[in-house]
């Protein structure tokens, strides 16, 4: 499904150079779900920027579904981006004067034009109770607690069906009973709807739930283990 | 040292009204390290906005060093903010277009007039250090890594040297080997140095470094047990 080969990453400010990915290789197969870990500052979020089409790497090959895309042109960037992949941000990236229901159904608007505003609102609800957020849809972010701005993120990133899901950090500000409720429905949709995962994040009892770990150590791929 | 008593938090939304304190009633002495808990919603970040003068209750009492300042002046509440509380942002909040170390010594601009900005700049520059991120002082939040933001936000917090730290969830996005060195720095301020912390984690292994846990549920205090 997923490809990377020799994958390098160096932001360069001004004259300082900030080399983050030095040479990472990995596969990701169809119905994957990968655990993706490593210590602050390691290059996780900038891994999964590359991943989800948000950024270009500095040299490498970005292989998906057989298409070479880490130099392809940005229109169709964004169409694999918004009609392939479902991303949660590690800081949620909520329009800031938008009601819960609005952020969630947004994606809807740029990939779904057969769908009769009626259905994508209720598509909506049906996200916001699977969260159990119902009653806070009229809610904008700045009134929301932060583990619910967490949440509107993840469903947000449901609400097109996407094949391949990213997730960066998205049990962070979550208690363990609300977050054990995401990562169930993480994997029922790896198992029942077969949907790539990778997840990002720091804690073991998290990464448990998926089938691979991924450590990111020095800019390369350590050694993974299976769980 | 801080005393609520009966505290009511109401959320107005135009003709909605959304109750999440109710009836809140702790004390917080001289030399505390409290974690509180409670789960996603449950009002944790509302309280810390209360006893950090950021936002007022709807009633009830809040008592600080003897003195009732629920209903006291805007600016009476402003200089108890500055001079007395670290408070370490859920959401980090940090200056967009500015570098971690001009973030990181903000506080100052109000309330230390007679250091050198000589002084100021090697106080930030040491907070830096402490945090493991003197490589990145220039870097603005958005070339900050989500766990690296985090860490600039804690060290804010501390320029000051607040008798009285709030932390809301220090360290989310933070691998357990850096959380680990941030919660040992907590340790030191608060066995040496005798800092007064109040901290928000959902996670049981951070809270078992605090010396007293209080639940949050329902909008009132559940039993608290000692750690
Ligand atoms: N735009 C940028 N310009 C310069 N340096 C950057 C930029 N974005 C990120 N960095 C640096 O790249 C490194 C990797 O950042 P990244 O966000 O990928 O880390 P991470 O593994 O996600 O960390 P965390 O676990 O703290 O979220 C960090 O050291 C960071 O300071
Ligand atoms: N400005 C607001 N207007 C209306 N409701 C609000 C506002 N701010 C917060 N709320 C609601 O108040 C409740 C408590 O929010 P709070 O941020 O205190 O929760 P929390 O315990 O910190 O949660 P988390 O663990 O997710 O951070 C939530 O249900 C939230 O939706
Ligand atoms: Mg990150
Ligand atoms: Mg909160």
């Amino acid at each position: 499904l997923i490809e990377l080969k020799n994958m390098y990453k160096t932001y360069s400010m001004g004259e300082v150079s900030v080399p983050v990915l030095k040479g990472i290789s990995l596969t990701i197969n169809n119905g994957d779900f990968i655990a993706l870990m490593g210590s602050s500052g390691s290059g996780k979020s900038t891994l999964m920027n590359i991943l989800g089409c948000l950024d270009r790497p500095t040299s490498g090959e970005y292989h998906f579904e057989g298409e070479e895309i880490s130099s392809v042109s940005n229109d169709r960037r964004a169409f694999i981006r918004n009609k392939k992949i479902g991303f949660i941000f590690q800081n949620f990236n909520l329009l800031p004067r938008t009601s819960a229901l609005d952020n969630i159904i947004m994606p809807l608007s740029y990939t779904a034009e057969h769908l009769s505003s009626e259905d994508v609102r209720k598509k909506g609800m049906e996200l916001l109770s699977l969260f159990g957020l119902e009653e806070r849809s009229h809610h904008e972010p700045s009134q929301l607690s932060g583990g619910q701005q967490q949440r509107i993120a993840i469903a947000r990133s449901l609400v097109n069906n996407p094949p391949i899901l990213l997730a960066d950090e998205p049990t962070g500000n979550l208690d363990s009973k609300t977050g054990e409720e995401v990562l169930e429905i993480f994997n029922r949709l790896n198992k029942q709807n077969g949907i790539t995962i990778v997840l990002v994040t720091h804690d073991n009892k998290v990464a448990a739930h998926a089938k691979k770990i991924i450590n990111i150590m020095d800019g390369v791929v350590a050694p993974s283990k299976g769980t």
